[in-house]
């Protein structure tokens, strides 16, 4: 493997944002990219990543790897790296660890790191193809702000989608709170708009501890897309360049 | 009331 990111803030950004969810990861490489897949400890929560190749230049995978890592060592090493420094992956056929460099683009400083790998025997969940009955797509910002003011008061928080729109509703110890967001579009900052698509009405509970956790994933993307359907997981998708993602997958509360 | 189920409910184990 060999695989050259302009910019080491991206995967510095992203393994920031999982970290706390996850520990130890198989990083998985072959032609297409850099694929994640795995679960928080409680079987509650899956985060999945896709780097795809072009997000990379150049890419090189001759075989297919798993790379095992530990994801605090990585942020260990990560912090070593400037956000615009130039980041090289490598990992020889069966490797015993992983090669990291980062270029400063303006000095010739250079630095270089190995990570010893580990075997995880990782449970791969095969994620159906869903059709979402509601999807709707915010500025993370807002979706970080809705998180954390509801979280305040509660554990869990009510997802219901309408046509009317779609509201965010929590019931906790002192009180109760909630946040309704229409279908809006900002001419002037397409960012900031609110899409949402709906085939039927959804309701469903989840906990804010993980939603909370999800929104590390805000500096990576401007925007965020919720897609839900009833009994189903949520899916959050916080989109990166060249059609690379960040998604999580979070299992709903169900009423006894 | 409302308890928490597990992915592993939804997503095939491979």
């Amino acid at each position: 493997l060999e695989a050259r990111l302009e910019q080491a803030a991206m995967l510095k950004r992203v393994v920031d944002a999982i970290k706390d969810l996850v520990q130890d990861c198989n990083f998985d490489c072959n032609d297409s990219g850099i694929a994640l897949q795995a679960m928080d400890n409680s079987h509650v929560a899956l985060v999945s990543m896709m780097l795809k190749s072009e997000s990379f230049s150049p890419f090189r995978c001759d075989r297919n790897i798993a790379l095992g890592i530990n994801l605090t060592s990585l942020t260990k090493v990560l912090r070593a790296a400037q956000g615009d420094d130039i980041l090289t992956l490598k990992a020889e056929d069966a490797p015993d660890v992983v090669n990291l460099t980062f270029e400063s683009p303006e000095s010739d400083r250079l630095s270089e790191y190995d990570i010893k790998l580990m075997d995880i025997d990782q449970e791969h969940l095969g994620i159906p193809d869903t059709e979402y009955a509601a999807t709707i797509t915010l500025p993370s910002s807002e979706f970080s702000r809705i998180t954390r003011d509801l979280s305040a008061l509660s554990e869990s928080v009510a997802i219901e989608c309408t046509k009317e729109g779609v509201k965010f509703t929590c019931t906790g110890d002192i009180g109760n709170g909630s946040v309704s967001l229409r279908q809006h579009t900002n001419v002037e900052n397409d960012a900031k708009s609110v899409d949402i698509s709906l085939t039927e009405p959804v309701a469903l509970t989840f906990s804010l501890k993980y939603l909370v956790n999800f929104c590390k994933a805000a500096g990576l993307s401007d925007r965020v897309r919720l897609c839900l359907s009833n009994e189903v997981p949520l899916l959050v998708e916080y989109g990166l360049s060249n059609n690379s993602y960040l998604r999580f997958y979070l299992a709903p509360k169900i009423g006894d | 009331t409302s308890h928490q189920v597990k992915l592993l409910a939804f997503f095939n184990d491979r």
